[in-house]
């Protein structure tokens, strides 16, 4: 090891630290953790702590040991960065001023060594980062798509594969959300005025620091309300001489068009998109986003020298001058030994981590518009709408409890608290089929059947036995409806249909009788429409059905996500409760309201906690 | 039979490091990282000898003293700003 001429070091333990400014490469929250865990790395071996200060905590930002800023080429200390790769960082060893701090080139893509880190929002993989690459219907991205959404949102899948994994979460986009600025996080207003003209995207009009902002108003001139645009770090370029600006696809290069990053043209094989649509006539370009610098790896380096070491000529030790990434604990038994030269071995007991003075970074409000997970979060797994649906208004508070008459008639010696958890209808995982009958919302599975009591302190009452109320049907349910009008009850299960009218039942009947193809094996629900009229649903199709003539019209066949965008495909179960629409999957429910004829995920939840009212 | 397309390649703008000759990225090299003191070498090898020898030694690359293909990809690696000798 080495340590610089002099010994230089620092002369109190307790050393502070500022982040001067953050590299648009990565979340906050990421690069702060990153410097910690940097510097964590040498308290662990050393009686060193490290707080990370904020401005408003010290009376004068001279007194902070380590100031740690991301510049680009020429940023103010004559030792200018090289523009991508190359010349990573640098530090100045221990001392008042810039000594002791450490800059970063802002022209590097910072990442934690494996790709862009891309936070995601809402979905249901509870915001983590996506994973590039991801397979989407067999289909390989490296960046967000629109890909499967009729809305256009970005999303991406949070592992290698959505296909079989379901996983996602919509990426940065300002049209989720704006940061900072004055609007709370509200989401871009496009068009938008400004000074007088119109905008359709984000600007760096009006700013001399060449950020992208957006009014979240129609007319900024008049509310003076906007917020700063997410970046998209995985379609944004580094180096070339278009730095932070985002590919744009299809471009010209030599005449050839094209629509992803290529290597074409460059001798180094890296690979780069134009920034404008004509590369052959504006030559404006930049660098695809690759695996990036790990910023938690580099800092621990910066932080070495910010300490007092210089460079070892030992390749596998941290203090070595070449970048190499690695995923093992980076610290060498050649780092130990210089940086405890300096300051000696940490002192016992445990040492404690870098603590930060200011309380946690609050997250960005959550836009009104609340995709797909109410502001009270249950646990993890809630799910939201899939990439086939839009984002949806959001939940309207939960539902308001139902007129307080006295139930209908039941088999009234049922228990209303069950004894046997088997009875209790909270333990139940998924329902057979759900269905709201004489205004109760009923709960089928395997033979027995619960009756939601309504009024204040709704509770499942049950269970029954469906034979003692229908006998003529099944245990195993596929589907249940009642027709509003006529108060007939459909009951579906595998390709046999039983109606009944009050007590008399008519069936079981073949699906063929309702004019359904053999290729419909089971019914998943039927939803109202009214004047006599319904829609049949089996698997991802459904059909208009005349409740009358108890007939589909074959020809209306139509796909639900066209209709119903925003479900989950692979729905198991679908009814009608209190005008709204549920669509069933697994645990969970996505309902759908059909305010002025667009249906719309307004509420996402759990059949047991939300519907049930399960504690 | 189709014959291969030769590959066209392009100078891009603004793209300082793919513009430069493995003498002249030596040359900045070396100076930016303390190994030689005057940025204006004469353009003989042999000068630059014994600072690529002391570079090699300083990375742990083989001794040759010579501008090598390890030595020249040593040069192209990402790596730390701090330069390697002087204060």
């Amino acid at each position: 090891f080495q340590t610089f001429e002099g010994d230089l070091k620092w002369h109190h333990h307790d050393i502070t630290y500022w982040v001067q400014n953050y590299s648009e490469d990565l979340p906050r929250g990421v690069i702060d953790d990153a410097f910690a865990r940097a510097f964590a790395l040498w308290s662990a071996v050393t009686p060193l702590t490290f707080t990370q200060v904020y401005p408003q905590d010290v009376k004068d930002l001279k007194d902070v040991d380590i100031v740690i800023q991301f510049g680009y080429k020429e940023h103010g200390d004559g030792y200018p960065f090289d523009g991508k790769d190359g010349l990573l960082a640098h530090a100045f060893p221990p001392g008042p001023g810039i000594q002791g701090d450490a800059h970063f080139d802002d022209d590097e893509l910072w990442s934690l060594g494996k790709g862009v880190v891309v936070p995601t929002r809402f979905g249901n993989a509870d915001g983590a980062a996506c994973h590039f690459p991801f397979t989407f219907e067999g289909r390989s991205y490296t960046a967000c798509t629109a890909d499967g959404r009729s809305d256009g949102m970005l999303w991406c899948s949070t592992t290698a594969d959505y296909d079989t994994d379901h996983k996602f979460g919509f990426c940065p986009s300002e049209r989720l959300y704006t940061q900072n600025g004055n609007a709370d996080g509200k989401p871009c207003e496009f068009p938008f005025t400004f000074e007088g003209r119109s905008y359709s995207a984000c600007t760096t009009d009006g700013r001399s620091d060449g950020q992208l902002w957006c009014a979240t108003t129609a007319s900024y001139d008049q509310d003076r309300l906007y917020g700063f645009c997410p970046t998209r770090a995985d379609s944004t370029v580094t180096g070339g001489n278009s730095p932070g600006k985002m590919c744009t696809f299809p471009f010209v290069f030599l005449g050839q068009e094209y629509s992803t990053c290529i290597r074409e043209g460059r001798r180094d094989g890296r690979l780069w998109c134009s920034t404008t649509s004509n590369f052959d006539r504006d030559k404006k370009w930049g660098f695809c986003p690759d695996q990036g610098y790990s910023l938690f790896l580099v800092a621990a380096h910066e932080f070495g020298h910010a300490l007092g070491l210089d460079h070892t000529s030992v390749p596998e030790a941290l203090m070595y001058p070449m970048y190499r990434f690695t995923e093992e604990h980076p610290l060498h038994e050649d780092d130990v030994k210089g940086i405890q030269h300096l300051y000696g071995p940490r002192a016992e007991p445990e040492p404690r981590p870098p603590t930060t003075t200011a309380p946690e970074p609050q997250p960005t409000a959550p836009p009104t518009v609340c995709l797909t997970v109410p502001p009270t979060v249950r646990p993890s797994e809630r799910p939201t709408t899939g990439p086939t649906g839009p984002p949806s208004a959001g939940p309207t508070g939960p539902p308001t409890a139902g007129p307080s008459e006295a139930p209908t008639a039941s088999p009234s010696e049922a228990p209303t608290v069950p004894l046997d958890p088997a009875d209790d209808a909270c333990n139940v995982y998924i329902f057979d089929a759900i269905a709201e009958i004489r205004d109760h919302l009923h709960f089928f599975k395997n033979g027995r059947y619960w009756r939601l009591s309504e009024g204040r302190g709704r509770r499942a009452q049950g269970p029954f036995l469906i034979s003692d109320t229908w006998p003529k049907l099944p245990p195993k349910l596929d589907s249940a409806f009642e027709d509003p009008l006529t108060k007939k009850v459909f009951f579906f299960s595998g390709r046999q249909v039983w109606v009944y009218t009050g007590a008399s039942a008519l069936g079981p009947r073949r699906l063929d009788k309702l004019g359904l193809g053999p290729q419909v094996d089971h019914v998943t629900g039927v939803l109202p429409r009214g004047e006599g009229k319904a829609l049949l649903f089996s698997r991802q199709r459904f059909w208009r059905f005349d409740v009358k003539t108890q007939t589909v019209d074959p020809e209306s066949v139509a796909s639900v996500d066209q209709m119903f965008p925003g479900v989950p495909l692979n729905t198991h179960d679908i009814f009608q409760y209190r005008d709204k629409a549920y669509f069933c999957q697994d645990r969970f429910f996505w309902r759908v309201n059909s305010r002025n004829e667009v249906n719309q995920v307004d509420q996402v939840g759990y059949v047991t906690f939300d519907l049930l009212q399960c504690p | 039979a189709p014959r291969p397309r030769q590959p066209t390649f392009v100078v891009f703008p603004g793209d300082q490091q793919t513009n430069l000759t493995d003498l002249q990225l030596a040359e900045d090299y070396l100076y930016r990282y303390g190994y030689t003191h005057v940025a204006e070498m004469n353009r003989e090898k042999t000068s630059l000898g014994r600072a690529l020898r002391r570079l090699q030694q300083n990375l742990a690359l083989p001794e040759t003293g010579e501008l090598d293909n390890a030595t020249l990809e040593a040069m192209r690696a990402p790596r730390c700003g701090v330069p390697d000798l002087g204060s």
